[in-house]
């Protein structure tokens, strides 16, 4: 593996372990390397364990759980490779409160760090945004976009 | 770095001109089931060379363009302009469709292939920048694909 | 095609038209019987058009807009093939307030006439049910039922 | 026809004995992320036949068995008995699962074969019953499958 590659993927590894316990709460969450014989068997691999449970194969994680462990894994890339910008379609719709609440802190505090473009219909995500933008259809079939003053709204 | 405006004129929901300013820290895009959130991404992603007609939720290039409504004529050319600002320095790409010349794209008013866009890109250090986009769905569909996919696409951030 | 099948196509297209224009306040949907040559390439087509907007392809419409779509074909068909009950998880997930509303309203109606399971995180959605179950982690890792009285909730 | 009551035991995250009274008309399961309210579908899902390992989540029939936690210890087989009533009438389908025995079914306390109970679902007109479980996530699903089959999905039920 190349050495920019292999450094960055250590720090990835780190942070995307330091996310997933921040958003779930405990549990842990690696990323493994797999050397296969060619370039084609290798790849990386995501391990990760809800806080309590045992250690098991990602489609058993419930909606919820993936969608949190998708958004650290994201996160935690966006970080080390300093990707200056983000655009999330509703990536909180699987959250339940507890979970939306802690997910919406998180994109508030990287939001000093890189620009967020968040679709959402949960409340939580829109009061933490520094500009809100209303889309409607000014006429059916016409999409129309109106800046919301936040403090009106909040 | 970060997008400090999005002109769109005649992409997909949005007939006639609009105008929207980004902060550049978080902005949230709500609405109604189809009012065109979606289609901000789709503009977004287009216009930093999203080719793929799957992602851009299209089956013909022809769906770019704003279909009209009763009251609307339909558009004949759809136009999308960004405007990145790094510090001091503003740059823009701009992507134009319409039947008849195809798509075509612009760096600071400079014409330019696709190609060229990715040094573009990575010049405004947004190399990866599709890696960051997620359609809607799809944010538990990165951690559901095969190891060697997720790494070639983690490998292209370096 | 069978005259059996032929017939309940003839009544599910009806319904499914009626479910759409009901759930998204217009609009037109029909299912559309594609004769091929042989069996292979005949199939059933869905056309759906929301209201105030010109004919598209399914791609074209919105998240929400499918979530719709899709529950009105679902409960036209459970309807006219007397499907006696349904489990739906997360359904409304996608939907914004005003059409959960429209949804929650639909379940609450055609629970008279077949069972419905439905797992939500959406309030609308429970305060509509007949009975209300909580689902939690007694110890991490382990699930525990609690029924939940549904007039201290409300 | 409708499902009287759900009795799990050892089914996945639902370790020990757990029994659920449904009511005729609409039940809503509520509860945080992981807590275990798909696993519920799954379990029904399971017990009427079921048996495709993705529509289930699992990748071996072994996930099936509650995999114990600090305080409780791994199952070593799951039992699924539901109870269908239907006026006056009253039947129950039983599924049981352990690595030794595999998994066997049972109508009213006969055991039978997994191609006897589409016939027994036939008799309590849950012909289709399959048809009407939409897991988390699959709701567009029902929209973006090809036509031919979308029509043999809906031939079962006639
Ligand atoms: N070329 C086009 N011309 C006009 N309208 C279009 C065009 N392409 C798509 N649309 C419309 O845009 C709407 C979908 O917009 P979009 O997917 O952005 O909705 P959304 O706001 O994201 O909704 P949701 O909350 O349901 O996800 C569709 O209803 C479709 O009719
Ligand atoms: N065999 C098993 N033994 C113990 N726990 C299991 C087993 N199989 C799955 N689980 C656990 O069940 C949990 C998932 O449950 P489930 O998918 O039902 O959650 P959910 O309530 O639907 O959550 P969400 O709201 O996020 O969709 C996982 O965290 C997983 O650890
Ligand atoms: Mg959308
Ligand atoms: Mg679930």
């Amino acid at each position: 593996v190349g050495t920019l590659f292999g450094n960055a993927l250590t720090d990835i590894a780190a942070r995307f372990s330091d996310l997933f316990r921040h958003l779930l709460g405990g549990g842990e969450a690696r990323l493994e390397l797999l050397e296969g014989d060619s370039f084609w068997d290798s790849g990386v691999d995501i391990v990760a364990r809800p806080p309590g449970k045992k250690m098991q194969s990602l489609a058993q994680l419930s909606g919820g759980e993936q969608s949190l462990t998708g958004i650290s894994l994201l996160f935690a890339c966006m970080e080390v490779a300093a990707v200056p910008l983000a655009v999330l379609d509703e990536v909180d719709a699987a959250l339940d409160e507890y979970n939306l609440l802690r997910f919406a802190a998180l994109a508030r505090e990287y939001a000093t760090r890189l620009q967020l473009i968040v679709m959402t219909h949960r409340r939580a995500t829109m009061e933490r945004a520094d500009v809100l933008y209303g889309v409607t259809m000014s006429e059916p079939g016409l999409s129309q976009v109106v800046g919301i003053n936040l403090e009106d709204w909040r | 770095m970060y997008i400090e405006r999005l002109r769109l004129k005649g992409f997909k929901s949005f007939g006639g001109s609009h105008d929207l300013p980004f902060s550049p820290g978080m902005t949230a895009v709500v609405g109604p089931n189809g009012s065109g959130k979606s289609n901000i991404l789709d503009a977004l992603a287009w216009v930093l060379g999203e080719g793929s007609p799957m992602k851009l939720r299209i089956s013909r290039q022809q769906e770019l363009l704003f279909q009209g409504t009763a009251a609307s004529s339909a558009a004949k050319e759809c136009d999308v302009i960004l405007t990145l600002r790094d510090s001091d320095r503003v740059s823009t790409i701009r992507r134009t469709f319409s039947p008849d010349t195809g798509s075509v794209l612009f760096h600071d008013g400079q014409k330019i292939r696709l190609q060229d866009l990715d040094e573009v890109k990575r010049m405004l250090r947004l190399g990866g920048e599709t890696f960051a986009f997620i359609g809607q769905g799809e944010v538990a569909e990165t951690i559901r694909q095969r190891p060697l996919q997720r790494r070639m696409r983690l490998e292209v951030l370096f």
